[in-house]
């Protein structure tokens, strides 16, 4: 059981993590666009 | 005397008469050597034949269970590839194990000593003795579970030995695979980390991350969170060198041959010693500049810190009636209370430090976690361990979170994170990064490992709580047991 909520834990930083990773890279993308 | 003039003849285990003696009246024990959450090893001088040999004394309130598979494990391997056991005492609450000793340390040891990493020369060579205290191991049908360049120590001959058997495991004819996920969490396999069942070629994997260890100085995903890269391994392609460049084909293609994700199809310890880069590796003759390199600078800081621990006494003797906390402060760098209390082996304090203030990977220890409640006792043993001695052992990487914890709560304590938003939001919520600006998310992102580090911390109390009443249960009846 505390295996099976640490990997929940761990996946949803993981998912929530690349969310922002590719929010930021949408942001440069967005602003190389631009320039 | 005999012995001192023949270095090479080995001492095989302790006279009859040495083992019914007080253990200090047998050793003359040394300096201390290293400490882990298992007690502490002493080098120590067997006064009847003047060989020196390791001391491991750990408090026998621990896990005894593990210790003894430790010492089982020892007592029946008899290869010069893998550290020798001599004998036991009982001393007041101390278990001293009485080992092989290894002059020059572990691998990992001299890799941070000399602030250099191997040759692959050097690499061949110790992969080599490596691979032939492997190949005799699994021949056994015994898996380490915990090879890494720690664990491999040398000889001041420079002939590796295999060390640490305190998580090693046993295969028998009625279990082919173990489930139990059992080693250190970057060294690990990916069948070990998914719980699939695994075999002795677990042990090669694990060689050849230790392989790139030797290399680049760490293993791959370092510097990444150990939990990211428990979920990583299995998952991504086998990890390779960072810069295959720099490293010759052979060298590649061996570490290729360990880091195979299909377990069936990884090469086994006696095909991988049939490799051109470990069949034509040098003798072991060529660690010999190595070590001394590595215990030239030791032995220079020994001195240094002998030499500051007598300024630091000298300075204390020549104003008795001041407070000088200043003293203090300073020989706080490393282990004070272990530089006083070992008295005259004060100049050990440096192989203390070099333990403390090791990469983020040298602090993370063996991870035991039994998934299942499968075969043997020897596996309760082992998560016992943790959860009724004394002084319970917390794994390292869970320390590594605490210290993680610990320096995200400075920084918010200063003020400099304004995006600790403590929980993550919700999936549906993950719009809302988009009215955030760049330096909002950067900063999102830096605070999500402590974020996480306290989650974790926070579940893994929580199975602590529940666990430790069913625990103390269980060491009552034992108690009640062994008194009728």
């Amino acid at each position: 059981l505390f295996m099976k909520e640490l990997e929940h834990i761990v996946k949803s930083y993981e998912a929530y993590r690349q969310a922002l990773l590719s929010e930021v890279e949408a942001r440069k993308q967005r602003q190389q666009w631009y320039a | 005397v005999q012995m001192r003039n023949h270095p090479r003849r080995q001492l095989k285990k302790l006279s009859e008469d040495s083992l019914t003696k007080q253990p200090e009246e047998v050793f003359d024990v040394l300096e201390k050597l290293g400490e882990g959450s298992y007690g502490c090893v002493f080098k120590a001088h067997y006064k009847e034949t003047g060989e020196i040999v390791a001391i491991k004394q750990v408090p026998v309130e621990s896990d005894l269970q593990e210790i003894i598979k430790e010492i089982s494990i020892m007592q029946q391997c008899n290869s010069p590839h893998v550290v020798r056991y001599y004998g036991s005492y009982f001393k007041n609450s101390d278990l001293w194990i009485v080992m092989e000793y290894c002059g020059a340390g572990s691998v990992s040891d001299i890799i941070r000593i000399r602030n250099k990493t191997l040759t692959e020369e050097e690499i061949a060579t110790i992969l080599q003795s490596t691979l032939k205290g492997l190949e005799y191991l699994h021949f056994m049908r015994k898996i380490h579970r915990d090879i890494k360049a720690g664990n491999i120590l040398l000889n001041s001959e420079g002939q590796a030995k295999l060390a640490d058997f305190g998580v090693a495991g046993q295969l028998t004819d009625t279990m082919a695979k173990r489930n139990t996920v059992i080693g250190t969490p970057f060294w690990m396999a990916p069948e070990v980390i998914q719980e699939i069942g695994y075999n002795c070629v677990a042990d090669i994997w694990s060689l050849g991350i230790t392989a790139i260890e030797m290399a680049e100085g760490k293993p791959p995903y370092a510097d990444i969170h150990p939990m990211r890269a428990i979920f990583m391994i299995p998952t991504n392609d086998p990890p390779k060198f960072r810069n295959p460049d720099l490293w010759s084909s052979e060298f590649q293609q061996f570490v290729g041959q360990c880091l195979v994700k299909n377990p069936e199809q990884r090469a086994t310890a006696t095909q991988l010693l049939q490799h051109p880069f470990i069949k034509f590796a040098k003798p072991s003759s060529t660690l010999r500049a190595l070590i001394t390199d590595a215990m030239e600078i030791k032995l220079k800081r020994q001195e240094e810190a002998e030499q500051r621990e007598q300024d630091a006494d000298d300075d204390d003797n020549s104003d008795e009636d001041e407070v000088d906390r200043g003293t203090m402060v300073r020989a706080g760098t490393g282990d004070s209370g272990t530089v006083r209390a070992a008295g005259s082996l004060g100049g050990t304090a440096w192989t203390m430090i070099e333990h403390d203030t090791g990469t983020m990977q040298s602090q993370l220890g063996t991870m035991v976690i039994n998934s299942d409640d499968d075969d043997d006792e020897e596996e309760a043993g082992t998560m016992k361990r943790r959860d009724e001695t004394l002084q319970p052992v917390k794994p390292s990487f869970l320390e590594y979170f605490e210290q993680k914890e610990k320096e995200a709560n400075l920084h918010n304590d200063a003020g400099e994170n304004n995006a600790d938003n403590r929980r993550l939001p919700a999936e549906a919520d993950l719009e809302v990064l988009q009215t955030w600006t760049v330096e909002e998310l950067r900063l999102r992102l830096a605070s999500l490992d402590p974020q996480m580090e306290q989650e974790i911390e926070e579940i893994h109390q929580r199975y602590q709580a529940k666990r430790q009443p069913i625990l103390d249960a269980i060491e009552a009846k034992k108690r009640r047991q062994q008194n009728f």
